[in-house]
């Protein structure tokens, strides 16, 4: 554990906090892509079976069980407790075409072809764009709230931070997972956009808005 | 080395 990856896994903690607040205070998920929040269940489901198979640390089973019952509870509130102010005619990114791709991509390019091992794979690359019916909703409406701004921000820093504590370890532990750092890249890059607007107007006090 | 079959981050 070095600073990038602990700063990484509670920016990402932070960013499901303020989202579940968020939800939770306003009682409304207005703003908020379904379709993303699922995406993460899903990349969680698949990643964290290993929960009950490989013991690594009382760190990472907490972790992971945070993850699990968090994204657990978004969805819940967002499609059964506050359903009605659910925007699903905003929500409309075809989901299919970013869940076949990395079914197909885990088959193909994995460590090992076992269940566990493949299902790991399709986590990560499921993760590395599961956020796109977020930004595609965003970019649609043209304009999100400041504290789902935030969120954005706090979830896209997270694997910004895993990418330089991949540099970190590459150089101190020779440890490096090319699956894992290619997806990450992708998922980096992905919210450098987002990254720029969130410091050019959010930050400085303006509501993001996209230009028209 | 790539890939430990332990994977300790989340």
């Amino acid at each position: 554990m070095n600073v990038f990856r602990l700063a990484g896994d509670l920016a990402h903690v932070f960013a499901i906090i303020i989202l579940l607040l968020k939800i939770w205070k306003t009682r409304s998920c207005a703003g908020i892509s379904g379709k993303s929040q699922v995406l993460f269940a899903l990349v969680y489901l698949t990643r964290y079976l290993d929960l009950f198979t490989t013991y690594v640390s009382l760190y990472n089973s907490v972790m992971k069980v945070i993850f699990l019952a968090s994204s657990g509870a978004t969805v819940y509130l967002m499609y059964v407790k506050f359903k009605a102010t659910y925007d699903h005619n905003h929500d409309s990114f075809r989901v299919e075409f970013l869940l076949v791709p990395c079914v197909l991509l885990s088959l193909l390019i994995n460590h090992d072809f076992t269940v566990m091992e493949v299902l790991w794979t399709f986590s990560i690359y499921l993760e590395s764009v599961a956020i796109l019916p977020q930004l595609f909703m965003v970019s649609k409406t043209g304009e999100a709230e400041s504290i789902t701004s935030h969120y954005l921000f706090a979830l896209g820093s997270y694997r910004a931070l895993y990418l330089l504590n991949w540099i970190y370890r590459y150089f101190v532990e020779s440890h490096y997972d090319l699956i894992a750092i290619f997806a990450g890249v992708v998922q980096t890059i992905l919210y450098c956009d987002f990254f720029y607007l969130y410091i050019t107007k959010v930050l400085k006090g303006k509501r993001l808005q996209l230009p028209a | 080395e790539e890939s430990d079959d332990l994977k300790d981050e989340l």
